[in-house]
């Protein structure tokens, strides 16, 4: 599943807390990229049924370049925000308090043209409302996450500078709430824009704590939902509710583009 | 505040989310 590409970078970062609750960063990339292609001098078993695809998602069975050896000069600057940040003083330092409210982030990245030597010409904004574990009482909690992007300018830019997603296509991943769990990660990266939007609330509980002997087991029921919608991806929705003990979470789903259901299963994590 | 660098050559995965899943 997983496709490859080299990179040769240069990263120089800063993060501060320019007010309290409101973080600022910065960062500057420099980066040679290159496309690579799978190759194997030693096999122990030759299965002739099956073969390496190519690095390339868009071309499987052939092992077209995705894109030309090209340097990325580029600089990221974000505001993270939350809204009614608390902290407490102490004389070892500052300490920020869970906040009952949402956290917003800005983005703009900007890909330099020209400057040492650099390839790509691209300007992207994006911003982003999230919050977790936002308490219902004994109904439990939820969690959102809410975003909106767009290159204002993509005059040059290459296949791993696009704006990507969270995928996954297998039946076990890692869970985060940024994931959607039956979208392809390759095929819908955009160079335009895009919405996107998870939510997922955890009922702690509530129904099957009423059940006497069950109650014991401790399960959580969960449900939630991603949407995503771009040129490369219209209108995409899913759905899934499951069990989760501590850390393992098992759930079903289901997949729509628009109104056409695209596939269902099981999820493990 | 905090100031970091890093550099390298590494392979990665194309949609730089870094995790494979």
């Amino acid at each position: 599943f997983p496709k490859f590409y080299e990179k040769t970078f240069v990263n120089l970062n800063t993060t501060r807390e320019l007010a309290s609750g409101l973080q600022g960063s910065l960062s500057l990339d420099y980066a040679r990229n290159h496309t690579l292609t799978n190759s194997s001098d030693f096999k122990f078993f030759d299965n002739k049924e099956r073969e390496f695809t190519s690095n390339n998602p868009f071309t499987p069975t052939t092992e077209t370049p995705l894109f030309p050896t090209y340097t990325s000069v580029s600089a990221t600057a974000s505001l993270t925000y939350t809204i009614g940040q608390q902290y407490i003083t102490r004389p070892d330092g500052k300490f920020y308090t869970e906040s009952k409210y949402p956290r917003i982030t800005v983005l703009y990245k900007k890909g330099f043209k020209d400057l040492l030597g650099s390839n790509v010409d691209y300007d992207f904004v994006k911003a982003e409302v999230y919050q977790d574990r936002i308490s219902l009482g004994l109904w439990g909690y939820s969690s959102f996450l809410v975003g909106a992007g767009k290159f204002i300018n993509n005059n040059q830019l290459y296949y791993p500078d696009f704006k990507h997603f969270a995928g996954n296509i297998s039946t076990i991943f890692p869970p985060n709430l940024r994931k959607f769990q039956y979208l392809d990660f390759y095929q819908f990266s955009t160079n335009q824009q895009y919405f996107e939007a998870h939510a997922e609330h955890n009922f702690a509980g509530f129904f099957l704590n009423k059940v006497p002997l069950l109650r014991k087991a401790k399960l959580e029921e969960f449900i939630g939902g991603g949407y995503l919608s771009s040129p490369e991806k219209r209108n995409y929705k899913e759905f899934y509710f499951g069990l989760q003990r501590l850390v393992l979470r098992v759930s079903y789903g289901f997949a729509y583009d628009g109104g056409r259901k695209l596939t269902q299963g099981f999820r493990i994590s | 505040a905090t100031v970091g660098a890093s550099f390298g050559n590494g392979i990665f995965d194309l949609n730089n989310l870094g995790s494979m899943t």
